[in-house]
């Protein structure tokens, strides 16, 4: 069976807002190292990769691997019922159809069961290669979401280029265009409030800004997210979830054709 | 003109 208990049951709340308008539906894989997911949004043209350690977890049991289908809009539907300070519980048996989510408030006075009914998905699992980047860059995840969604509202595309002067997004379209730029500042007391730039070589690419904007429905889970970028290849987009893992959106630079 | 390529086109299918 798999059983999997986290007294901090918003961070859960939190995961599946974050992920359900980019991934309608994905598989939950559990072993006993932990639970993840691995998703593509519909056009296929970003990847969700989503790790929970099995130490991160206040209980965590896992006799079996397991693919559990599960259809995010109704998680979500089930998950707004949790409390915001609830301890959940998932819990589903060997080759079940269905998982079992308990809430106790933190009284003790109120506990609720839902089971959700389980999915079966096709899906192929694509390998991550662990690589050096040629620029990392960690921001505010505040001023991360108020980057792109500001020149969401100006372009459809930012074109995001590292450089030892900083980190500039740029951006343009009818109004006119825009560019943001941030410096390496470590000036601010609470690390949570600096910016990080790691930069190998200067590298400059393009990305449909929608996609960006969707990634910062993470913004709850982390004070700090990770950029990383690399010539021609996918952006990373990396949010730490404290102790129990993290959520990794890649996305598929524009190309000139 | 620009496109945009699959995300899978990236990544190779293990």
């Amino acid at each position: 069976m798999f059983e999997a208990r986290i007294t901090q049951g918003s961070v859960l709340k939190k995961l599946v807002e974050a992920l359900k308008e980019l991934v309608t539906e994905g598989n939950f894989d559990v072993s006993n190292t932990g639970l993840s997911l691995q998703a593509m949004d519909s056009s296929h043209v970003c990847l969700v990769s989503l790790t929970l350690r099995e130490d991160g977890f206040d209980h965590f049991r896992c006799d079996r691997n397991m693919a559990m289908g599960i259809h995010f809009g109704n998680l979500s539907k089930i998950l707004k019922c949790a409390g915001n300070e609830d301890t959940i519980t998932l819990k589903a048996e060997d080759n079940a159809d269905q998982l079992t989510l308990m809430f106790e408030a933190p009284s003790q006075d109120r506990i609720s069961d839902f089971d959700l009914k389980l999915m079966s998905i096709e899906s192929e699992h694509l390998g991550i290669p662990d690589q050096d980047y040629s620029a990392e860059v960690k921001l505010p995840s505040s001023e991360y979401q108020r980057i792109v969604r500001d020149l969401t509202s100006i372009g459809d595309t930012v074109l995001i280029s590292a450089t030892k002067e900083g980190i500039k997004f740029s951006t343009s379209g009818d109004v006119g265009t825009a560019n943001i730029t941030l410096r390496h500042n470590t000036t601010p007391e609470k690390p949570e409030e600096q910016t990080f730039i790691d930069l190998k070589e200067p590298v400059a690419l393009t990305f449909a800004l929608r996609y960006l904007n969707n990634f910062s429905k993470a913004t709850p889970l982390a004070p700090q997210v990770k950029l990383s970028l690399t010539k021609d290849l996918p952006i990373v987009v990396e949010y730490q979830v404290g102790e129990l893992g993290s959520v990794r959106f890649y996305l598929a630079p524009k190309i000139d054709d | 003109q620009t496109k945009q390529r699959s995300i899978s086109a990236f990544f190779k299918t293990s």
